[in-house]
């Protein structure tokens, strides 16, 4: 299956009206292949976004650049992909 | 047979064997009722729990987003618990002597599958879209509410993408059809993943319902009992303040239809796993979501219209 290796999940917390117009502008970035997990709403409630691990980069600068308050939800979204199929493999077994 | 593990993600195959084991389980009440065929060809079939005669019924579905999979896991714990509750617990035991229930754990088969073999992300259906490389819609901005307006993208490639028509996705016009021919849904509840959200109509406008008042009141009594069991907190309300303005979604559709009780739940995650959630979260997202549930399908069976 598609390998996410060190995509990141960031969690970003818009400010006011003007960070939310910015990361309307920065999910029609197509080419930064985004996925919004949790789409921005109103300011002061958090966005989930899935950032490829080689846009990852480039987005921090983004947010920091504009002063838009983020954090890494997830580090390694392979990680937890990992895990969930071993599980998956291991009850499978198991019932077996 | 008893060992199925509810506290583990299932591949299809194995979701459907489960639903095979609950009808085996329990002939005089379950049974499994075909609605069509996905897109791939995959069966859509609903559990139908039924005490007989031509009842008014409530319908749930799970996992019309794919990689929502707390959804599907939870959907067939929920399919076991009002299976074996029936005759133990008098509040769903006296829900089935006067309604049905009708349960499709896998809304969108395709899409589950693929998210299970080739892509954990997927969301939307797997129809090939015409003139487009891009594969799939989404399948709740597809439903004839509001279709094609504000909070769904007319590009084939977008994760909101509302596809060609209204209803253009076999799986969504099953449903359709199934429910405009058996008339007598009163209630529709589909399961969503992930944000902790309690929603009704309207998601295609911000214009407040007819029903808005009892609509509020039953979530809000409804998230209560959810969030008593271990304090998962929701915020409850209509799709277009909860969260933003969306068309073309399934409970707008079913309101429109004259179903007055429809909601959407989004489920867990409480933590940082997004839509990874831990398989060990499936059974207290479950338990609580049932609570929901059961408040809900109350008040339905105290309120027929």
């Amino acid at each position: 299956s598609r390998r996410l290796g060190r995509d990141q999940v960031l969690e970003i917390i818009p400010r006011n009206e003007e960070q939310i117009q910015n990361l309307v502008d920065l999910e029609a970035e197509e080419h930064l292949q985004l996925d919004f997990w949790k789409s921005y709403t109103i300011p002061g409630e958090t966005v989930h976004v899935r950032v490829p691990f080689v846009n990852v980069q480039a987005v921090k600068v983004f947010l920091e650049s504009l002063g838009i308050a983020y954090s890494i939800m997830i580090e390694d979204v392979q990680v937890l992909l990992d895990k969930e199929k071993e599980e998956m493999l291991f009850n499978q077994r198991r019932e077996r | 047979n008893g060992n199925f593990n509810f506290e583990a993600y299932h591949t299809l195959q194995e979701i459907a064997q489960e639903m095979d084991n609950l009808v085996a389980q329990h002939p005089g009440l379950v049974s499994k009722v075909n609605i069509g065929h996905s897109f791939e060809n995959r069966p859509m079939d609903v559990l139908k729990f039924s005490t007989g005669g031509d009842k008014p019924a409530i319908w749930l579905d799970a996992g019309i987003h794919a990689r929502e999979w707390v959804t599907q896991a939870a959907a067939l714990w929920t399919a076991n618990k009002i299976a074996s509750d029936y005759g133990n617990d008098p509040s769903i035991t006296s829900i089935l002597d006067t309604m049905d229930i009708f349960l499709l754990p896998v809304t969108n088969p395709d899409g589950y599958v693929f998210s299970q073999t080739q892509n954990r992300m997927w969301r939307k259906t797997r129809s090939k879209v015409s003139g487009s490389l891009c594969v799939g819609v989404d399948p709740n901005r597809n439903w004839d509410a509001g279709f094609g307006g504000p909070g769904a993208s007319n590009s084939p490639c977008s994760e909101s993408y509302h596809g060609p028509r209204a209803n253009s996705e076999v799986e969504v016009k099953s449903i359709v059809d199934f429910i405009q021919s058996h008339g007598k849904i009163k209630a529709f509840i589909t399961l969503h993943s992930y944000s902790q959200l309690l929603m009704f109509p309207y998601g295609y406008t911000c214009a407040k319902s007819d029903n808005f008042d009892e609509l509020n009141a039953v979530a809000q009594k409804a998230a209560q009992s959810l969030t008593g069991l271990h304090g998962t907190k929701y915020k409850v309300g209509p799709i277009c303040s909860v969260i933003y303005q969306a068309s073309g979604g399934s409970i707008d559709w079913a309101y429109d239809s004259g179903i007055k009780y429809s909601f959407a739940f989004e489920l867990r995650d409480t933590g940082r796993y997004g839509f990874l959630l831990p398989a060990s979260q499936i059974l207290p997202t479950a338990e609580e979501t049932w609570l929901g549930l059961k408040t809900i399908m109350e008040h339905v069976q105290d309120h027929p219209y």
